[in-house]
């Protein structure tokens, strides 16, 4: 009857994620592997085809027209221009390139984009977050920290799929970015992907599919030793649950990956250094961009993070 | 409360019941 357990809550918490998420591994490596024909990602490898790409972007149908809206977003900011989604919301968020514009504003509007499009994953975590069993019975403000410290690890691990060594898919897998024109833009923006290029490309190697992924995000969520937590003891009977679920999950999805789990709990620790990383240099980028902007919920989070 | 204003009305929104 445990197992059984076990094995309900993988299905549960696989068929929430596919519900929440808009782009899960399954599509994206066949688009990866070239096997969607003719409907094969824009490229962008220099300046001359960003511009392209943003005629592309806005000549096709954009998928998921009909996802549902960010009121809470819109509305706890009244007015907050670069929170753009629904149908027109695509890699350059609500500016065009003119082509007018100076070379070093490129970098500064495409971050910007990228911003929103990240506001926007964080609102999917949070409701996959919600539809784990037993997260939204903990403490709101121990619901909160969850999510504050576990969310940008989830979008570094969401993001993994969407990566090869050679680049990255962006725009719900419309576009692909070469991880030589993200490393050919100006300081400290080509310092942005490489890390997590690195990361994506090893953690791609241990092969989980979108169910074993589903689980790994539910871990990731469920830290029992986040900073300031004020109920730690739910976290971690939650966090062992899921624990047990994955693992079992992969014995019998992965019965001749020899040591995957342990390899899985490793990746846990390797990524609070990433995010680390990470935040530390958005901190640098608010100092040295005076027109930089940064977007409330993503202000929120990384605000006292580490 | 005040300093994570947007994560908690994330959090509070009442979607649509999951129908899993």
């Amino acid at each position: 009857p445990e197992a059984a357990d076990l094995r309900a809550l993988a299905r549960h918490l696989f068929r929430a994620y596919l519900k929440y998420f808009p782009l899960t591994k399954q599509p994206t490596r066949a688009i990866l592997s070239g096997k969607t024909g003719d409907n094969a990602p824009c490229v962008i490898h220099d300046m001359k085809s960003l511009m392209e790409g943003e005629q592309f972007i806005n000549c096709r149908q954009m998928p998921f027209q009909e996802q549902q809206q960010t009121s809470v977003l819109t509305a706890a900011h009244g007015g907050l221009t670069e929170v753009h989604m629904g149908s027109d919301y695509g890699v350059w968020g609500m500016t065009s390139i003119s082509g007018q514009e100076p070379q070093n504003a490129v970098e500064l509007r495409f971050f910007q984009s990228c911003q929103s499009r990240s506001a926007e994953a964080v609102r999917e975590v949070t409701e996959f977050a919600k539809s784990i069993p037993g997260f939204t019975d903990l403490d709101l403000n121990d619901q909160v920290t969850l999510l504050k410290y576990g969310v940008i690890e989830v979008l570094i691990i969401m993001m993994s799929p969407l990566m090869n060594k050679d680049g990255t898919l962006i725009s719900y897998g419309q576009i692909f970015m070469t991880r030589e024109f993200l490393k050919s833009l100006r300081k400290p923006f080509c310092q942005m992907m490489e890390p997590k290029f690195e990361f994506s490309v090893k953690f791609n190697t241990l092969e989980l599919d979108d169910s074993d992924m589903a689980l790994f995000l539910a871990c990731l969520i469920l830290r029992g030793d986040r900073p300031g937590l004020l109920n730690v003891k739910p976290i971690e009977k939650l966090q062992e649950t899921v624990l047990h679920s994955l693992e079992l999950q992969l014995k019998l999805n992965h019965p001749d990956s020899l040591q995957l789990f342990a390899k899985l709990l490793q990746k846990m620790t390797d990524l609070r250094q990433i995010v680390t990383d990470h935040v530390h240099l958005i901190q640098l980028l608010k100092k040295t961009e005076v027109d930089m902007c940064l977007h409330p919920l993503l202000q929120e989070i990384m605000k006292d993070l580490y | 409360k005040e300093k994570h204003k947007i994560l908690h009305q994330l959090l509070q929104n009442s979607t649509s019941p999951v129908d899993l």
